[in-house]
């Protein structure tokens, strides 16, 4: 996951949907 | 009760495709056949109109260099050209990003995608994006060209092969594939469960632990045959016409990753959106 912070970054996002 | 289940997979991932996609097929085709009571897209056929309809795009601006300019005409135009082609390169480049946080949140709605290792997680969503984009873009296009920028444009198939190289061999491949995935005419509920079966594939490079990624494939394609028999009746073998199509989906990706190589190495100005920097790096 280090070569891959954005991606990393949107997976652990939570979604405005749940809160 | 298991068939029950199974409805009750593909409702909710028809539900959670709706909430993240923002432009359907449904609507995209009505789009294209001039079905809605929405105005006409604007159509971009030659640099002209290029040029008129970029207040459409929502265009992020790269900075200009300064470079001298030759004498001529014909070379400032050339410039002025090249300019603009990459600028529309860039102005896709920022919605292909945004489209890779809709799979983003898409793959995150699967039942148990979240439960994954996270660098699974992570694997599975770089190898599946782009081709879960070229699905996506499929329904947008017909033989003569596509819909881009939300449907508010349509950019002729024609123009884009009249790019200089390599942008003008990079649609081609898609326009291909699109034409003969359009006439497996799937709907919004049956392409959810097929971009789900895409990024639950257990055999991308550099997975940890397959076995619960494909325990999770397995359902959603159960999900996807019976979807398929109900929603197609009359339509033989349409269930494993669309498991085929994955095959082709790998060499378009390839290629496609090739070609922005190219780009990097014989353009100047190219910079490449960091998101998708990262997911192109190392991939095939």
């Amino acid at each position: 996951t280090e070569r891959h912070k954005i991606l990393h970054r949107l997976l652990q996002d939570s979604s405005p949907a749940d809160g | 009760p298991e068939a029950a289940d199974l409805r009750s997979l593909a409702k909710l991932l028809y539900e959670s495709y709706l909430k993240n996609f923002p432009l359907t097929k449904a609507k995209a085709r009505a789009i294209l056949s001039g079905k809605t009571s929405d105005n006409a897209p604007f159509v971009i056929h030659d640099m002209k109109s290029l040029l008129e309809g970029e207040q459409f795009i929502n265009c992020r601006q790269i900075p200009r260099q300064d470079h001298h300019r030759r004498p001529s005409v014909s070379s400032v135009q050339s410039d002025l050209q090249r300019e603009v082609e990459l600028r529309f390169f860039h102005s896709c480049q920022s919605r292909s990003a945004e489209a890779v946080s809709e799979v983003t949140e898409f793959a995150k709605s699967i039942p148990g995608f979240l439960n994954l290792d996270l660098n699974d997680q992570v694997t599975l969503l770089k190898y599946a994006v782009i081709e879960v984009l070229i699905i996506m873009m499929s329904p947008l296009m017909n033989k003569d060209g596509t819909l881009i920028s939300y449907g508010q444009i349509f950019m002729t198939r024609e123009f884009l092969k009249s790019l200089r190289k390599p942008f003008g061999e990079m649609m081609e491949p898609k326009f291909e594939f699109s034409v003969k995935f359009n006439m497996l005419e799937l709907d919004d509920s049956d392409m959810a469960l097929f971009l789900a079966v895409i990024i639950l594939s257990g055999d991308r490079p550099g997975l940890l632990n397959v076995k619960p990624i494909e325990d999770l494939q397995e359902n959603v394609l159960h999900s996807l045959e019976l979807h398929l028999k109900m929603n197609h009746p009359d339509s033989l073998h349409l269930f494993a016409k669309v498991l085929q199509k994955m095959t082709d989906l790998r060499q378009i990706v390839s290629d496609h990753v090739h070609f922005i190589h190219v780009l990097k190495e014989s353009e100047i100005n190219m910079c490449l959106h960091p998101l998708l920097q990262e997911i192109m790096k190392d991939l095939y």
